[in-house]
């Protein structure tokens, strides 16, 4: 399928099932083409999968296809930047960022993990600048919601799912390594801390499991490493 | 360098790893 007819079919309006279908046969094309294919799809694509998932995101009351149809363009923008030019195009689209910190919400899971690993890869692979648009979006998805902005991924590592417990670590990890000044990692990781993290820490410590272990001791070490500097 | 495919991949398993972490911090 050529990338002008997946263009024609999200334009379209398609929806359900039919979506589903689209996007899921999508990621496979991203996933699998060379990157002039992703370029080509991309000029118009990517804004019509995030218009579309803007829709999903704030219809009123979702449905589980809709749910379902979220997570799958979650892992289409995934495959999208799996190259630099996909990445460069997502780090340039502000509301790329403030659609996927609208979408960490615990109560899905396996959508929130893939969400939550994008979002540490965007902090540590970006200037800044882009540590600052992703906070300043993850606030933005607080203050829609009405809640504490970090109060989501604390939530998430309360899940019972191990997976979505290290993803929400390697963020916290991300956001509290990213800034260059001391007083702004100081500021993250105490406000994380207070969200119920500090609580939360000595029951994950008690969980055997190696990639939780070592984003733990990533935490721990960049915490001591900050206090000697402070 | 544009025809690079695997970036992400790359990214995630160096979060995973902690590599990215310390690769950071330098």
């Amino acid at each position: 399928i050529s990338p002008q007819e997946f263009l024609s079919e999200l334009k379209s309006g398609v929806m359900d099932e039919r979506l589903f279908a689209c996007l899921d046969s999508l990621r496979v094309s991203l996933t699998s083409n060379p990157v002039s294919w992703v370029q080509s799809f991309g000029h118009e694509g990517l804004g019509l999968l995030l218009d579309i998932l803007e829709r999903l995101l704030f219809k009123k009351q979702p449905e589980k296809l809709d749910k379902k149809n979220q997570h799958k363009i979650v892992q289409c923008l995934k495959a999208f930047m799996n190259n630099k030019y996909g990445l460069d195009r997502i780090l340039g689209e502000e509301k790329s960022l403030a659609l996927l910190a609208r979408a960490i919400d615990p109560s899905q899971s396996g959508m929130m993990t893939d969400v939550v690993k994008l979002l540490s890869a965007i902090c540590i692979v970006g200037e800044e600048n882009t540590l600052e648009k992703v906070l300043e979006a993850i606030t933005t998805a607080g203050e829609w919601r009405a809640i504490e902005r970090f109060s989501p991924i604390v939530q998430g590592l309360r899940d019972r799912s191990i997976q979505l417990q290290v993803a929400c670590m390697q963020l916290i990890n991300a956001l509290v390594t990213s800034p260059d000044e001391l007083d702004f990692r100081l500021h993250i990781r105490n406000e994380f801390m207070r969200c119920g993290l500090k609580e939360i820490l000595p029951q994950l410590m008690t969980i055997r499991n190696e990639a939780l272990d070592i984003q733990l001791k990533v935490f721990e070490e960049h915490k001591e490493e900050d206090m000697m500097e402070f | 360098e544009n025809d690079e495919t695997g970036v992400m991949d790359s990214l995630l398993e160096a979060l995973q790893s902690g590599a990215a972490f310390r690769e950071r911090r330098k």
